[in-house]
């Protein structure tokens, strides 16, 4: 089992997007895919829930130890995800004094053992805070999304710095297993400059698949669906199941 | 002088990029104007800094009420503004007991009466934390930075929500005081529904001038330029000055 954590303090740079559809995809090639909305936005959770879908319990309750695994997951086509909701945006303050407060979720995940889950990957949210600590500590990976954009660049030393952080104290396997670049856009300079940067800091840990601007990846969520459920034929379908060999086969 | 916060827990919307530029078309119009980086991940900053611009005292020393008002304002080409560091990421649990918590920017900002700034804004994180309440305590004006697609609109009910309860508990002069469509692409359908949504949903509220998606706007904070000085003649210029002007006439 692959964990993974889709991370960035930059906001709207395609955590959420990628996340779901490096999910869908890595489903689609035959693997049992586990995601984890631990965004108190909860964003992954509303581009794929049907309204009817109650949701009594979520990551919330599995945070605090108050739920067990299979109250939590939910199926949707092909592959699993827990969902996260609004209460959680208060847990940087209400879980600050818990004793471990970091491994909460490594904790809850225990469960998963034994599980025949291929991937969980973990949706993370715009920020460094208790919630992304638990995601750090919690998998092996993580993949850094980054948006072909200079403010996108700027404070990526702060997210090293808490991987090694982390890596000390925390959570000795972590690493940074891939950097996915998304929003590209060819007839942009500035996309082709920000990715050569990109590309002479992390050298092969770049996806070799670049995610391209394309609004049906925009479109979809207000349809709960992924990219391969909304338009199969689309840019973003074709460049995140490339996306998703890759990471299957090992990158 | 009116204080106005651009929020939206969204991340990547455009709040750091009107701040930024609405300020500075302000400043053209002949008003004089401070905006405060109150975002841990600093992007206001790094976007108007010169390398050499040293910063002893950030926005961090000021909510600390370590430091004076004078010993943080950093002068840029026509406007002022108050500079924020990455010691800022860890103010949520840090400041979580002290007394007052939601008041610190509040009780700093005390030493602006008197000066003679029009405008203060103030560039808010992107989650709804201690930070933003400090914004949203110290204003009169929540300005709210809404991307034209789907994800952006949702969680909005959590934003109005915490809006409510600061205008009951802490700030009853809060309103929100317009709605900044940003990122607008007329060729894709998608912003032209979602931009007809927020109009049907906030009425007069939603400014005329709408910021359209003009990649000038993504290369200027590279150059720590604004707009302005970066490419005047720009789509992003010319939107930026327009808004500048509707909300000096009071819109
Ligand atoms: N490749 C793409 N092409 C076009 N639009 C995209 C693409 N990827 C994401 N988007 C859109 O851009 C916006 C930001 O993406 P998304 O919400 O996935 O980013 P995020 O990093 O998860 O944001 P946050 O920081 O708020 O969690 C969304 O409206 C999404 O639909
Ligand atoms: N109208 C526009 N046209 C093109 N690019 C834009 C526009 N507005 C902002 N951008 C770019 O989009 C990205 C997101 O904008 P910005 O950083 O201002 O959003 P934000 O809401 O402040 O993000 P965060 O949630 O991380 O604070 C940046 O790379 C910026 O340069
Ligand atoms: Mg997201
Ligand atoms: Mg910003």
């Amino acid at each position: 089992m692959r964990t993974i954590a889709f991370t960035n303090q930059k906001g709207g740079v395609g955590k959420t997007t990628s996340t779901i559809n490096v999910g869908a995809g890595l489903a689609k090639l035959g693997k049992k895919v586990l995601l984890i909305d631990l965004d108190p936005q909860a964003n992954l959770t509303y581009s794929l829930r049907m309204h009817s879908q109650r949701l009594d319990k979520t990551i919330y309750q599995a945070l605090k130890g108050s739920t067990k695994l299979s109250d939590v997951v939910i199926k949707h086509n092909g592959f699993d995800y827990i969902a996260s909701s609004l209460e959680l945006s208060g847990a940087e303050l209400e879980l600050a004094n818990e004793p471990a407060r970091e491994s909460l979720l490594k904790n809850f995940l225990v469960q998963l053992e034994g599980s025949d889950y291929d991937y969980v990957l973990i949706d993370c949210p715009p920020n460094l805070g208790l919630l992304t600590l638990n995601a750090f500590t919690a998998v092996e990976d993580i993949f850094i999304v980054l948006q072909s954009e200079y403010l996108a660049l700027h404070g990526l030393s702060k997210l090293l710095d808490l991987i090694k952080v982390v890596q000390q104290r925390l959570n000795s396997k972590l690493e940074v297993g891939g950097i996915i670049c998304t929003l590209y856009d060819n007839r942009k300079n500035l996309n082709k400059e920000v990715v050569g940067h990109i590309k002479d800091y992390f050298g092969k840990k770049v996806f070799n698949t670049i995610i391209r601007d394309n609004v049906a990846l925009a479109e979809a969520p207000s349809h709960h669906k992924t990219i391969f459920e909304y338009d199969g034929n689309s840019n973003g379908a074709q460049d995140y199941l490339a996306l998703a060999k890759e990471i299957k086969n090992g990158h």
